[in-house]
């Protein structure tokens, strides 16, 4: 799974995620990416994610959508994300990611995975990573 | 404000031999994404270049080098929302496209519906003006190799929790 979260210069959020969805899966299985909410969502007045990682666990979870609703309870972003993606995995006991921006440009990275590629460009320099820390 | 724009490229057991090129396609999408927006774009043109740029490379599960449903085809999702309104567009069950996401992005601006899967997205995209690409044209080595390996393995991966198989999750 593929995904970008951007704040513009007007300040609008938008989120786009595509996939591939999961190997060897049954002709016709539908996973998080297209479910609002699930694997993307974008709220000017909050914040937009897009999340990876084991959709039907994703999917029940609505992960997006709960990373935009804590935010919105006024936490940050950074904590926000790593609170739920760890509370889907503990629940759900699948991993996932995410990437996430508050509208005033903060970030939110985590995953309870092995591993998960991101990147940011934040005042001209390209911030980068894949594995934990 | 300063814009500013995120990307991932996917989570999950990623093997050593795979870790460069998910660096240096993950980094070239944000370049993509923030030059769209250093040109005074909007979100929603920024985000879509951005995963546009991985779904062209074979290092992502999306687009080209997508992973493999059981009849070893690729059948692809995106969904794309904006939030200044709360709008937006997704497909589902799609194939035989490069980029989903764009046709996810059509669905937000030209339908009155907001996720069109299999055949009906498939005849809005045409209609739409977007063409289709041979299947086999999807396919990498690589997802053919992650098809046989769950197969042998007979059971979804579970990430790092269960099997460890790189094609395990999103």
């Amino acid at each position: 799974t593929v995904g970008a979260v951007a704040v513009d210069a007007n300040g609008h959020v938008a989120v786009a995620t595509s996939t591939g969805g999961m190997s060897g899966k049954a002709v016709g299985r539908i996973g998080d990416t297209p479910q609002i909410g699930s694997g993307t969502y974008a709220d000017d007045n909050i914040a937009g994610v897009s999340t990876t990682g084991h959709g039907e666990s994703i999917l029940k979870y609505c992960l997006a959508h709960s990373i935009v609703k804590l935010i919105e309870s006024g936490v940050d972003a950074n904590t926000a994300t790593k609170k739920s993606v760890l509370g889907m995995t503990k629940r759900l006991n699948n991993t996932a990611g995410a990437i996430t921006l508050s509208k005033n440009g903060d970030v939110g990275v985590y995953f309870s995975s092995n591993r998960m590629s991101w990147a940011y460009v934040r005042d001209g320099k390209i911030y980068y990573g894949i594995e934990h820390d | 404000m300063k814009p500013i724009i995120i990307v991932h490229g996917g989570a999950g057991d990623i093997p050593d031999s795979r870790v460069t090129g998910k660096l240096t396609g993950t980094k070239a999408a944000v370049i993509a994404g923030h030059d769209v927006l250093l040109k005074g774009g909007s979100a929603l043109d920024a985000v879509e270049a951005a995963v546009v740029s991985m779904e062209k490379d074979e290092n992502f599960n999306a687009g080209y080098g997508s992973v493999l449903n059981l009849d070893g085809e690729v059948e692809m999702e995106a969904s794309i929302m904006d939030g200044a309104r709360l709008d937006v567009g997704a497909v589902t069950l799609i194939k035989d496209f490069l980029h989903p996401i764009s046709i996810a992005r059509k669905v937000l601006s030209d339908s009155p519906h907001s996720l069109l899967g299999g055949e009906g997205a498939k005849r809005f995209a045409l209609q739409k003006g977007f063409e289709t690409i041979p299947p086999e044209s999807l396919i990498s080595q690589n997802a053919k190799d992650a098809l046989q390996k769950f197969l042998k393995h007979g059971e979804f991966g579970r990430t790092e929790i269960g099997i460890k198989d790189e094609g395990g999750v999103g």
